[in-house]
């Protein structure tokens, strides 16, 4: 931190001061150089998912506290090294290979999240309703060894990163660099293709070349998303706490096509 | 009872040319880490370090530490190494050899291919139970990752993305292509 960063004589209530769009949503940011962010080692941002919305996988370079504003739906955190405990009970295709993938979670309407620095993130709203999350970097955290300034990694399409614009604002003088990448982007078509083992095709893909910048941070899901789930939750009201009990066996296949609320 | 602790802690850890590897491919290399789980002196010090050996051709896959730096001492020979910031730009694309350090900032993306018949390097990270995360192979996000958010995420067809997801098992290897080369 500056020095005179937290000498500050008078407090503003703040808007946020930028949007951006994507597909099925948007992205709204507070100016994290703002001093009153800087005093407190933080940068906020508030993220609005449409319908079928899919807030692509990134992760950033702080620990974050996402707080669900309005709506439900689904998460992943990809926790690496961990196994993916969560498989198809069959086998998706003739060569045997049946999707398996780390844990899947719910969220709803008052949840905080909490999501470790470098963790990838996702999120899907599967219902009409919007979901509005409200995300708190914690820029001063010892867990950040870079800057106090706020950093979304993506690791797909195209898209600006949401708190890029200011740092170009800090950054005067230095020239225009390239934008609007992500973190396979950057590296070597046959690097790529090494490290994965597939074509050049599906590497431009990775790094979102072929793709129309204006789908953003958050793409719509044609039909819905279908992941595998652990079984549906049950909520009954006792007195004024609303509880959660009462699981099912039966593994289920979480899918959100059509407009029923719950299965 | 200063003396079974601090006074007799241990300082000394080889992990150059181990006989017991931490990562090992006969193809690819060995990778041998000092943290604070195996070497509890790096916990004061909230250090660690990792000495890799790769053969010619061996790659590490795109990966990055999630809560640590890493600056990376060339020991021997040389590799092409690239580095990709935030905002997906390349920031470092060359080599790296003996003598030169090169520094990757936490959660910076980064890959290494040897060019040479042995590259040997030092990492001193900044943490003492460095995590480290892969974006290709075994135990990757990639994989970790429901199919279908693979899918729409990268924008793929389904078969494209299973080929994303399960084409390769190795962090560490020697891509395909270079060992047919080799072979003939």
């Amino acid at each position: 931190q500056q020095q005179n960063e937290c000498q500050l004589e008078r407090l503003n209530a703040l808007k946020p001061d930028n949007r951006i769009e994507s597909e099925a949503g948007y992205i709204e940011t507070w100016n994290p150089t703002n001093n009153q962010f800087r005093c407190a080692g933080v940068a906020l941002s508030r993220c609005t998912l449409r319908r079928n919305g899919l807030k692509r996988p990134s992760y950033s370079n702080a620990p974050q506290e996402i707080f669900i504003q309005q709506g439900s739906g689904i998460f992943g955190m990809i926790f690496p090294g961990c196994p993916e405990t969560v498989e198809e009970p069959f086998e998706s295709d003739q060569q045997g290979r049946r999707d398996r993938h780390q844990k899947v979670n719910r969220f709803r309407e008052g949840d905080v999240i909490a999501v470790p620095p470098g963790v990838v993130f996702w999120m899907y709203n599967e219902e009409e309703t919007p979901v509005i999350a409200v995300s708190l970097i914690d820029t001063g955290s010892y867990l950040n060894q870079l800057d106090q300034m706020p950093r979304r990694f993506y690791l797909s399409g195209n898209q600006e990163q949401e708190f890029l614009q200011y740092q170009r604002q800090e950054v005067r003088g230095r020239e225009e660099e390239n934008q609007g990448g992500n973190i396979f982007s950057g590296f070597g078509g046959e690097f790529l293709e090494d490290a994965l083992n597939i074509d050049r095709n599906i590497v431009h893909k990775l790094q979102g070349r072929d793709e129309e910048q204006d789908k953003g941070a958050i793409v719509r899901v044609k039909g819905g998303l279908s992941v595998i789930t652990p079984p549906e939750r049950q909520s009954h009201r006792r007195g004024s706490e609303e509880e959660e009990d009462e699981e099912e066996d039966r593994p289920s296949r979480h899918q959100s096509r059509g407009g029923s609320r719950r299965n | 009872g200063l003396e079974e602790t601090i006074c007799t802690v241990r300082l000394r850890m080889n992990i150059g040319k181990s006989s017991s590897p931490d990562i090992f491919n006969p193809q690819a290399g060995r990778i041998k880490t000092a943290t604070g789980f195996d070497f509890p002196a790096l916990r004061f010090l909230k250090l660690s370090a990792e000495h890799g050996s790769l053969n010619r051709n061996a790659m590490v896959v795109p990966h990055y530490n999630l809560n640590a730096n890493s600056i990376i001492y060339a020991l021997r020979g040389r590799a092409w190494i690239q580095v990709v910031n935030c905002k997906g730009n390349r920031i470092f694309d060359g080599e790296l050899e003996e003598g030169q350090v090169l520094i990757v900032p936490q959660n910076f993306v980064v890959a290494a291919r040897s060019m040479s018949d042995k590259f040997n390097y030092v990492a001193f990270k900044t943490n003492d139970m460095p995590t480290m995360a892969k974006l290709a192979g075994a135990t990757s996000e990639i994989q970790a990752m429901p199919l279908e958010v693979i899918q729409n995420a990268f924008n793929l067809e389904r078969e494209q993305a299973k080929q994303v997801k399960f084409n390769n098992r190795f962090n560490f290897l020697v891509p395909p292509r270079e060992q047919s080369q080799r072979r003939a």
